[in-house]
């Protein structure tokens, strides 16, 4: 898709920014790139719009990659996905059919103030890099800056902690963004997917209570189905279930947020691995990590389409 | 080296508290130590049979391992020296090769 480009490698936020542009140039059939507002530290927010301009309306699947800024392998996947999408879309029919029928909105970097920080400061940063006027601590977890049950159990309000959700509901630019961008499309997004790592998970809603969602029977078929699409691959297991029980409860998450916000499907993927790299998953990884998660990604906009 | 070799004798330690009292002794030291919570994402979240990794620099990894010892909670050193495992990662590295 872009000659050259490496998309077994990490890449620096100028890497894959000069990437993006690259591709609305020379695919714009396929392809629009566009910015939904400015970072805290001043950058671009850029998403790229994937689909085939058909119709004039379309729904759509929104992902996004990077809320944390340490778990590299999301934004990873993100330009993995778009790759794939360009790469198959003539030879894969079920790829044709996915970028008829939707838009994607790919978000490769959420939080891109603190992902270059992970390059250039410190490695494990998670969160934002917005100041404090009262602490010398930076930041807020932008995975629990939303307007849902915001700072309940599973976030703090000590703006040191690295879970701390912030002095307000979407106080953080890349976050209220975002919920714009999502809340202006509610009735033509259809699937929220949020990329992050590692615990190989597959979560849906609710994070922030021990609760079954009305469209259980839907969503779980999904996520049974997307993980043993996943598995498929390379033998690699992924748990799944309520994100609250699964993994634990957490309040003022994008995935709990965009599905109040009326979005059926929504997901959090935990990628690799368990914990032996942990964050520093090897370069190597890269290949095998997004081939089988686009399996998953790919069973899950079937489900979609095929209309639970 | 990559980040000004700063993580260089850093930790990655993992913890499975299997009682309530391993657990809360967990979040009292991390508490302490100010530690680098990988999973879960925090202390508050460390109870009996959570899988627990934690990233102590090189300056307080002893004191760290010695509390685990006396208190009698058993770990697992995941990275030894995490220096060589962000090098190893190769992020920095093939980017300067790039560049």
């Amino acid at each position: 898709s872009v000659p050259g480009y490496n998309y077994e490698v990490y890449h620096s936020l100028g890497e894959i920014q000069s990437w993006m542009y690259h591709l609305n140039k020379t695919h714009s059939n396929l392809i629009h790139m566009f910015s939904i507002g400015k970072s805290y530290e001043g950058r671009p927010l850029f998403v790229l719009k994937l689909g085939k301009r058909s119709r004039p309306y379309k729904r759509a699947v929104w992902i996004d990659c990077g809320i944390h800024a340490r778990e590299w392998i999301g934004p990873a996947f993100c330009q993995w996905f778009v790759k794939e999408a360009l790469h198959t879309y003539q030879s894969d029919p079920a790829m044709r059919r996915m970028l008829n029928q939707l838009y994607f909105y790919i978000m490769p970097v959420f939080n891109v103030d603190g992902y270059n920080f992970s390059w250039t400061n410190d490695r494990f940063w998670r969160k934002t890099r917005s100041k404090n006027s009262q602490f010398r601590c930076h930041g807020v977890d932008a995975n629990r800056n939303w307007k849902v049950k915001w700072c309940d159990e599973g976030a703090s309000l000590h703006p040191c902690d690295d879970t701390y959700c912030g002095p307000f509901p979407e106080s953080e630019p890349e976050v209220k963004a975002v919920a714009h961008f999502l809340r202006k499309r509610q009735k033509q997004i259809k699937a929220y997917l949020s990329f992050h790592a590692y615990a190989q998970m597959l979560l849906y809603p609710y994070s922030y209570k021990y609760a079954t969602i009305p469209n259980f029977s839907c969503v779980e078929s999904a996520a049974y189905n997307a993980v043993n699409a996943l598995q498929s691959a390379y033998g690699i297991r992924y748990r799944y279930g309520p994100a609250s029980s699964t993994l634990y409860v957490s309040s003022g998450s994008s995935m709990d947020w965009a599905y109040k916000n009326g979005i059926p499907y929504a997901f959090a993927f935990e990628l690799r691995d368990t914990g032996h790299f942990g964050f520093l998953l090897p370069e190597t990884l890269i290949k095998p990590t997004c081939t089988e998660t686009m399996l998953a990604v790919k069973n899950i906009t079937m489900h979609l389409l095929k209309k639970c | 080296y990559s980040y000004n070799n700063r993580y260089s004798g850093d930790k990655v330690i993992r913890l499975v508290p299997e009682s309530e009292r391993e657990a809360q002794a967990l979040n009292a030291i991390f508490h302490q130590l100010k530690v680098d919570l990988w999973q879960p994402s925090s202390i508050f979240h460390i109870s009996v049979d959570t899988v627990t990794d934690v990233h102590v620099p090189r300056n307080r990894s002893q004191i760290l391992l010695s509390y685990l010892q006396q208190a009698n909670i058993k770990y697992k050193i995941i990275i030894s020296d995490l220096q060589k495992a962000v090098e190893k990662q190769s992020g920095l590295r093939s980017y300067r090769h790039r560049r």
